[in-house]
């Protein structure tokens, strides 16, 4: 219908180079309009040709064609498997972490799983080093999980920590404010007192 | 020539891919050359480009290493059109044009490839190119295209969106496995991708819902044609496999997708998919809580969901052709005179092959049978919620006179088609659900004379074959059968066909 | 009669509690087991 429509609208399918794929297509609508009774032989080759071939979760995911320097392999012991590290996993999620993102799609995948075990220099440095990718989004990802937030104005990474004062004094907790100094020292490091917090500068992830 | 020109300037596209990030402002240029020395200025160049580019990308794929990266291409092409989508200024022809264009190209190409290969044709870079066409756009598409700059442009791309995805569907229904058995399994892989399946589901106003139930329906009937009993090809075996965990993963996500389509869905589900069925069947709003059906203290009318019709996505009234204005007018004003029109008129014009449990032929229009009964049914949920619930549950309303005549005056055939059509609204619990709860109840204990045992044992077949098979089950058919087993009126257990079958008889006594 | 389909929807990662519900659609891999072996990479947006 489409092929059709278009046809008759667009100068453009006189064109001769739409044969001999034209006709072959119009052969497939013959058994559109009327399928064969039982499967001839010739189909149900090409059928299973189709199934020898069926694509994989490999040919379905996501095209990368210019690869980041630094994930450029090195040599390994031949005794090392060459598998993926992302094979499937329905284990069950770890109910001890709470927090809105543990439900959410990528809680399951195996490289969420993998960055909630590593520690925030990793995560730190998968962040800045691999701008633009999956890895840094993830990455991302679980900091904030962890409580950190992300300043666009300094690019930097600020936690707030909570300590709570013994009852009596003035305040009930003291709040401080530490970010991570990716630029020179890459160390965590107090916020002056001078800091001010302003939510718009944050990014809401 | 031409054509060797169109290769070169591709295969510097590929290249130029592979030395930079693809957000590169080099890959902009690229485009932006391109289209100023006028490599694509005619329908006729952008025709031989799409030809040659996809040529190219299959013929590499055909020649690379299988262990190496046999996509490079293929996927370069798939970079090219979304970006030939995003970075032009649409103004002779409009993007849904373009896009058309191109994967017309494709498929025309695709359609020689797959006639003169045959056997040997391999699916995988076709299967690739749009794989990778999806995920570009998702990329570039994401948080409303905010990574465009320009207002105006940002919008453009935004309502262009919905227009991609069912592009995309078009062609999908072009290539599907009826027409092309040699892509099936690449076709089925697509219509359930990442990128491609969760989007339309979700797109706004339910924009992808008509093609996706197209889409559904074209695997569905492929299934149906080619499942035969005594002999189902392995291969459509794994298809049916395929489709199952396809269908349970949307029913886990989407299950309002099943349930306002469930009537387009099971006009092309053969019978013997029963667990399949009972999947769409079963599936539930998400939220919704809803009784344990095997409380014994449940009653179906205090329920507080039965207060609420269920949407229903593609209205069947459509489906009823010549008979919709005596359905309609019989609802209104009952005459026995329509009650004939409509019994007579429920048939095809010619028997054909089925592949029912029991039955190799159906001389009945069984979707003309699906759309009155469930037609009915929303009529008379519409009715309740206008005037009183006495008006519709009441043996003398139109509503169950019009379906009661139909058991009445139709042939065996019939009958089991209309019990099988009321089986299938009993659902999650729903103003339908509780509706035909009480039609099928009724049905079961009035006195249709001679016929009485006929039509009592195929509403207990119908509710016992979706009760046997393995999980899941639908809350209205337990809830049902438990009552019929419950009443007091009358004993399945001395029923002559479930006391002359001892299988049945067991079964019955263990529910 | 159709089989038991428990170990069909734990390859799919729905848990059986309703509890936990989550989406699956979104990290799909494959419409079968024997394709579905790696992961694939799910949508994912990074800001400027």
């Amino acid at each position: 219908e489409l092929l059709a429509q278009d046809r008759a609208q667009n100068a453009a399918f006189q064109n001769p180079l739409f044969h001999p794929g034209l006709d072959h297509w119009l052969q497939t609508k013959r058994t559109l309009l009327q399928p064969h009774e039982t499967m001839p032989a010739e189909m149900a080759s090409q059928l299973e040709s189709s199934l020898l071939n069926c694509p994989d979760s490999l040919d379905a995911d996501t095209p990368h064609l210019h690869h980041n320097t630094l994930s450029l392999p090195h040599p390994t012991s031949i005794f090392f498997p060459n598998e993926t590290t992302r094979l499937v996993s329905n284990d069950p999620v770890d109910q001890t972490r709470i927090h809105p993102k543990h439900n959410d799609i990528y809680s399951r995948t195996s490289l969420g799983r993998i960055m909630s075990k590593f520690d925030l220099d990793a995560l730190f440095f998968i962040f800045y080093h691999y701008q633009g990718s999956y890895e840094q989004f993830l990455a991302a990802r679980e900091l904030t999980i962890r409580g950190w937030q992300f300043n666009k104005i300094n690019r930097c990474w600020f936690y707030k920590e909570v300590e709570k004062l013994p009852p009596g004094m003035e305040q009930s907790e003291e709040i401080s404010w530490r970010y991570f100094d990716y630029q020179k020292s890459w160390l965590a490091r107090r916020c002056g007192a001078e800091f001010v917090y302003r939510e718009e500068e944050f990014e809401r992830i | 020539t031409n054509q060797e020109r169109m290769f070169l300037v591709f295969t510097e596209w590929v290249k130029l891919l592979q030395r930079v990030p693809g957000d590169d402002v080099k890959v902009t240029v690229f485009i932006r050359q391109m289209i100023d020395k006028g490599v694509l200025n005619t329908t006729d160049n952008m025709i031989q480009f799409t030809k040659a580019a996809l040529e190219l990308s299959v013929g590499s794929f055909k020649e690379s290493d299988p262990t190496s990266e046999v996509f490079i291409a293929t996927d370069a092409f798939s970079k090219l059109i979304v970006n030939l989508l995003v970075l032009q200024d649409f103004a002779g022809m409009n993007r849904s044009e373009y896009l058309r264009l191109m994967i017309s190209v494709i498929t025309m190409v695709f359609s020689e490839d797959q006639g003169r290969m045959g056997n040997s044709f391999n699916e995988r870079p076709y299967f690739r190119l749009i794989s990778s066409l999806l995920c570009e756009w998702e990329n570039i598409s994401g948080h409303n295209f905010v990574k465009i700059q320009d207002q105006y442009y940002r919008s453009q791309l935004n309502e262009f969106t919905p227009e991609f995805y069912n592009i995309i569907a078009s062609f999908l229904h072009v290539y599907q496995p009826i027409a092309f058995p040699g892509f099936s399994f690449a076709w089925i892989t697509l219509i359930s991708h990442r990128m491609f399946l969760p989007k339309m589901l979700r797109l706004p106003e339910k924009a992808g819902w008509s093609k996706l139930v197209l889409l559904f329906t074209d695997l569905l009937k492929f299934m149906a044609q080619y499942t035969k009993k005594n002999d189902v090809p392995d291969a459509v075996s794994v298809v049916y496999k395929g489709a199952l965990r396809v269908f349970l993963a949307v029913a886990n996500d989407s299950p309002d997708f099943l349930v306002e389509n469930h009537y387009e869905l099971l006009n092309h589900l053969p019978h013997v998919y029963m667990q399949l069925r009972n999947v769409i069947l079963s599936a539930i709003p998400k939220d919704l809580a809803i009784p344990n059906p095997y409380d014994p203290n449940l009653r179906i009318d205090g329920v507080e969901s039965c207060q609420d019709a269920p949407n229903v996505f593609y209205d069947p009234v459509q489906d009823l052709k010549s008979l919709k204005k005596p359905v309609d007018n019989y609802l209104r004003i009952p005459s026995t005179s329509l009650l004939r029109v409509i019994s007579t008129n429920v048939f095809k014009q010619e028997f054909q092959k089925d592949n029912g449990i029991g039955y190799d032929t159906v001389s009945v229009d069984t979707k003309l049978i699906n759309a009155i009964v469930l037609h009915v049914g929303v009529e008379a949920a519409l009715e309740k919620h206008k005037t009183t619930a006495n008006a519709i549950f009441n043996t003398k309303s139109s509503y169950y006179t019009l379906l009661a005549s139909l058991l009445n005056d139709g042939t065996a055939e019939v009958r089991f088609h209309v019990v099988q059509a009321i089986a299938n609204q009993l659902r999650y619990p729903n103003a339908h659900t509780q509706w035909f709860n009480y039609v099928l109840k009724n049905f079961f204990l009035e006195d249709w004379d001679a016929d009485t045992a006929e039509i009592q044992e195929i509403i207990i077949r119908t509710l016992l074959e979706r009760i046997v098979t393995n999980k899941p089950h639908c809350w209205g058919i337990i809830v049902t059968f438990t009552d019929l087993l419950k009443s007091p009126e009358c004993s399945i257990l001395t029923l002559p066909f479930v006391m002359d079958i001892p299988e049945v008889e067991m079964i019955i006594k263990n529910l | 009669l159709g089989i038991d389909l428990t170990p069909v929807l734990h390859s799919l990662g729905i848990p059986s509690n309703q509890q936990s519900r989550h989406r699956v659609l979104d990290t799909f891999q494959s419409p079968w087991i024997e394709t579905s072996r790696s992961e694939v990479e799910p949508r994912f947006f990074v800001p400027e």
